[in-house]
This record gives structure tokens, C-alpha cells and sequence, in this order.
């Protein structure tokens, strides 16, 4: 499904080069389930960014569906990213002006359902996380893990293929977060490809691979 | 050296009010080391908004060495906040414009130090968290476990008495994590007084009392 071959990425701060991604290969096979670890500023979140088609790398080829994704243009990325991938982001970002269900119908647009239904599929995805009485607050008027839990909605509203999960229970008391990851391992056993980052060893052995980062590279997969 | 009496916060949503809190009541003595916990949305972060000073109850008391400190003025407020307190935010709120030492330096400026010896300290602090590398970045320019330390560092930096710390390790792996925690240790050991936000039972361990939310109410200490 999904093969990444040599990718880098690099930020350019003054004279020096971090390397965020140093040469990273690795295959996906539709359906998996994956756990990504490794130390804070590994390069989790970037390696995540590329797969879920936000950001680009400098180097190396990214081939998603027999399709090389490299030189698609922005408009032609964003129609597969809107298509095919939720991404629970790990600083969530949500639109601070609207409410917790406005949030979450936004993907649903891409797909030209219209208003009432994309309202009552996101009112129902938001009950599935326990957010019925909290649809109509914004972000600000919101808990950190109820934010984490409206970014985990929108995420799976248009019910995607692919699921990127950047540390998506970090917020959560342990009961809550159990349920999220129930909800997770459910999409997986309807057929879904899963990459969840987690530093928590116990939410990694839902999956059924893990890939360790050490300084931006591939250090090893159990 | 704090005391909360029947402390209540509500917020009114239409016509209806949420109790954020609910009649609580605690004492904290100089020195304890208080893990909160709780479900998602049961009220501990509007709890150490309070205590810290950034919020104010709708109701009760809240004496703090000795002092009423209900009915004090914004600027009053402010002035004890910024000598006793150190605030870890669960959302970090950090500048966005500004990089993490000039993040980190901010608190000292109250205190009347000159910015050299602000930069000075606020380096030293940012090396205690294994940010050395990474003092010229901008927030959009960090890992989330990145930006996390940032705000610790920046919560330490002027050696408070009192330290909130709203789940502050989160983002980060169990290896940093961990030396975090042992940062924190030590500072109770010299007799700080700190209150930890934390969904992690292994966490609370570090604590010497463990107070319950649910519902915007205390339901035990352990
Ligand atoms: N400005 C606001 N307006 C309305 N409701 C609010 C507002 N701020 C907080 N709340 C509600 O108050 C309740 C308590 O919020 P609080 O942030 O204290 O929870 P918490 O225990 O820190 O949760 P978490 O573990 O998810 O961070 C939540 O249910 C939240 O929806
Ligand atoms: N825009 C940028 N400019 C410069 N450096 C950056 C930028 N974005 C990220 N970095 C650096 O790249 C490295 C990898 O970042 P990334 O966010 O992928 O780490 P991570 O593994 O997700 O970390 P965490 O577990 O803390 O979230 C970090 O050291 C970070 O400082
Ligand atoms: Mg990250
Ligand atoms: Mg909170």
C-alpha cells in the first residue's frame, strides 16, 4: 500500500542542518497496524506529516498505491489526504472559533455530503467518544482531553482508510483512553491501516509491528 | 500554606451551567508533594488554574499563607503568582514568535534581573532538560515533547516555591519522561511544594497523597 525508499528531511537553522529524517525506508501493507516509538524529537511526528501527504520530504520516493507521489501537486495531495487519511494530530489543531461538531463535520465537506448529514454524522461520531454533552463548546471551552477527543472524532468521520494516530490517548485518563483504543483496534479489524505513535509501551501492543527512530533514522522493527 | 473552602466554578452554556467545580474543599501544607487524577473533563485543570492564581471560584475561599486572596486585585494577583508560582500548562502556551530561551527568560523580567543573567539562567534550565540544542527554535520549530520541555524549563526558571504541574509528561518518551520527574522529585526534596496532574498511576507514585475528581468534586485521598 504504502512504500516509503530513502527519505530525508532536513531544516536548514543557521550554518547547521538537523536531520529530522535520515534515509528512512519502510514498507506498509494495507491493513497493518503500527506502532511507531522512539525518544522525543526522533522524528515521529515529521515521518507522520510525510505518510499522511502534509508535508514533503527532500529526498526519496514515496509510493502510495503503486502511485510515486512525489511531484503531485498540492491540489492533487490534498484530494488523496481528504479521501483516504484521518489524522489525529498531536497538538490536535482545531479551529479555535468553532465548536467542537463544526470541527468535526469539516472533513466530510471534501466529500459534497451535504449539511444535515455531515452535522448528524459528526454528532454521532462525538457521542462515540463520549463528547454528546460537549458538541457545542469551542476548543477554549474545552478540557485538553476533550480537545484530544474532538481531534480523534474528526480524524474518523469520513471513515478512512488509513488512520494516523500521533499520540492520540496522551491527554486521557487510563478508562477513557482504553476506549479510544478499542475504537482504534476495531477500524483495524475492519480492515483499516493503522500508524499510531505512542511512547507507552502497554498502547503499543495493540499493534502488531513496531518501528523504533532513533535521530531520524530506522533503528529497528519487532 | 493554601487553603480551599467550598471553592465552586461554574460556566453557564445557554441555559444550562456546568459545574466545572463543585464545593471543593483541600488544604495543602508547604511541602506536600499532591498527585490530582481523574476522568477527562472532571475539573483538575480548572482546579490548578485556581490554586495558581490564573482563575478565580465563583464561590468560597481561597487562603493562601494566611491571606484571604478572594476579592485581591488582578495586579495583587499577578504579584504573588509570578514570585511563588510555576506553572506547567497542560497546552504549554508558549509565544509563538519567540524562541525557547526568549520563552523560557520571560518569567525572570518580574523579577528584575538583567536580560543577560535572564539568558544565562534560562540557558542552564533549557540544558536541564536536554534542550541545548534546541534554544534558538521557535515553537513551530519543536517536537511536541520538545515544546513540553520548553514550558517546564520556562515553569522552573525563577526557582518558585509552588509548582503546577498539568500532566507534564504527556508527550514525552518514558526515558525523558522519567528524568523529568526526577527533576521534579528533587525540587520537593528541597522543599517545594508540588501539585501534579496525572492520568499515570505510575506517576502518582511519585506523590505522597493522591486527591480524586470526578464531576468537579472530590471523591477521595489516599
Ligand atoms: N470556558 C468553559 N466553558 C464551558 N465549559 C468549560 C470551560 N472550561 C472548561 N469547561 C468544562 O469544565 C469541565 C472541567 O474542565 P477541566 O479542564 O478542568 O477538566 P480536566 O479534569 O483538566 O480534564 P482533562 O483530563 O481532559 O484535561 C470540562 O467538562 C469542560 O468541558
Ligand atoms: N520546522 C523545524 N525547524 C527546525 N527543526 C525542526 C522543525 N520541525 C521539527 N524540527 C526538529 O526535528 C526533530 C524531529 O521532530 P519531530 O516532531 O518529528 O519529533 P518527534 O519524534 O515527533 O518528537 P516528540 O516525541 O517530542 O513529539 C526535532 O528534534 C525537532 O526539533
Ligand atoms: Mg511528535
Ligand atoms: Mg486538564
Amino acid at each position: 500500500l504504502l512504500e516509503l525508499v530513502n527519505i530525508s528531511k532536513r531544516y536548514k537553522m543557521g550554518d547547521i542542518f538537523i536531520n529530522a529524517l535520515d534515509d528512512i525506508s519502510l514498507t506498509i501493507e494495507s491493513g497493518e497496524y503500527l506502532a511507531i516509538m522512539g525518544p522525543s524529537g526522533s522524528g515521529k511526528s515529521t515521518l507522520m506529516n510525510i505518510i499522511g501527504f502534509l508535508d514533503v520530504p527532500d529526498d526519496g520516493q514515496y509510493i502510495f498505491n503503486n502511485q510515486d507521489t512525489i511531484g503531485l501537486s498540492e491540489k492533487e495531495l490534498a484530494y488523496i489526504r481528504n479521501r483516504q487519511v484521518g489524522f489525529i494530530f498531536q497538538t490536535f489543531n482545531l479551529l479555535p472559533r468553532e465548536s467542537a461538531i463544526e470541527n468535526v463535520q469539516l472533513p466530510l465537506i471534501y466529500s459534497g455530503i451535504p449539511r444535515k448529514k455531515r452535522l448528524s454524522r459528526a454528532a454521532e461520531v462525538l457521542d462515540n467518544v463520549n463528547l454528546k454533552d460537549r458538541m457545542n463548546h469551542k476548543p477554549t471551552e474545552l478540557s485538553g482531553g476533550e480537545r484530544q477527543r474532538v481531534a480523534i472524532a474528526r480524524a474518523l468521520v469520513n471513515d478512512p482508510n488509513i488512520i494516523l494516530a500521533d499520540e492520540p490517548t496522551g491527554n486521557l485518563d487510563s478508562k477513557t483512553g482504553n476506549e479510544i483504543l478499542t475504537v482504534i483496534d476495531n477500524l483495524n479489524a475492519q480492515g483499516r491501516t493503522i500508524l499510531l505513535v505512542t511512547h507507552d509501551q502497554t498502547i503499543a501492543e495493540h499493534a502488531n509491528k513496531k518501528v523504533f527512530l532513533k535521530d531520524g533514522k530506522i533503528v529497528d522493527i519487532k
